[in-house]
């Protein structure tokens, strides 16, 4: 079974 | 003062029909150089990033930086009430809490002027880093749309494998697995109907169809789409928006629980 991600987790808040 | 004008507006009904399922609001951000709007729909997994030139509008004025917060499905709404073949001009004053849009006829016979109200954003921007993608996939806009599509009908996520040799995608659920392949075309005659794939390394990424057929609904501002991907970062969709600049969706992947 897979898992979402979140886009949070790859970039970062400027 | 801002001032944009469109003699191609239906490239703005196009736009807005594309993101205004996956985004509720979101800012555009104008300065000298053109539009950029940058917002992440609410659960955080998708991106949309547009990026429209100066130089591609016919006439093009921002004498100061103007953040407006726009209600997406507003904006559409007001939109769907331009002809196809409308020119389109967007304007707002240095200070506005509204927007004013302006549609006329080729033949200037009809000019409707519509003003919407604009809203007030507290929207965080990321910074996406530059990044040589493994996998480069070029392919005609109508083909991802159907594969989504079909796909979906199998399951909730789909396996994106790329190889030399082309493309593969794939679902599967409790009614079973489906696989369609794309080549890499022979000859590249009719370049909009063209798969081309430039990979340095071989990828397998999973990502959820649901995004990915929210993202398809560009698929009228471009006879192409470039899928960009690499182990374990975002995926990129981008469609080309004419001479003006592209319109790119962002996916984080789905990995093994």
């Amino acid at each position: 079974k897979s898992k979402q991600t979140s886009l949070m987790s790859f970039f970062k808040k400027k | 003062m801002f001032e944009a004008r469109l003699v191609q507006g239906s490239l703005w009904k196009k736009l807005l029909e594309s993101i205004k399922d996956l985004l509720n609001e979101a800012i555009f951000d104008c300065s000298s150089t053109g539009i950029t709007l940058q917002a992440m729909d609410s659960s955080h997994v998708s991106l949309v990033s547009i990026s429209m030139n100066s130089d591609g509008f016919d006439t093009y004025r921002c004498d100061r930086n103007l953040s407006m917060g726009i209600h997406l499905p507003s904006l559409s709404k007001i939109m769907k009430c331009a002809g196809n073949d409308d020119i389109i001009t967007m304007k707002a004053t240095d200070d506005a809490d509204t927007v004013s849009l302006v549609f006329e006829s080729q033949n200037n016979e009809k000019v409707s002027d519509y003003e919407m109200k604009l809203i007030d954003l507290d929207t965080e921007h990321l910074g996406i880093p530059e990044t040589e993608y493994s996998c480069v996939v070029k392919m005609p806009s109508s083909e991802f749309q159907r594969i989504c599509r079909d796909l979906s009908q199998l399951g909730d996520s789909v396996v994106i494998a790329c190889t030399k040799e082309g493309v593969k995608f794939s679902a599967s659920g409790e009614l079973g697995t489906g696989n369609i392949k794309l080549c890499q075309s022979a000859s590249t005659d009719k370049e909009e109907e063209a798969v081309v794939v430039d990979m340095n390394e071989a990828v397998c990424l999973t990502f959820a169809l649901r995004y990915l057929n929210f993202f398809a609904k560009a698929t009228p501002l471009s006879a192409q789409v470039q899928l960009s991907m690499s182990k374990d970062v975002p995926l990129v969709v981008e469609y080309k928006i004419s001479e003006l600049g592209f319109l790119r969706f962002y996916l984080a992947p789905k990995i093994e629980d």
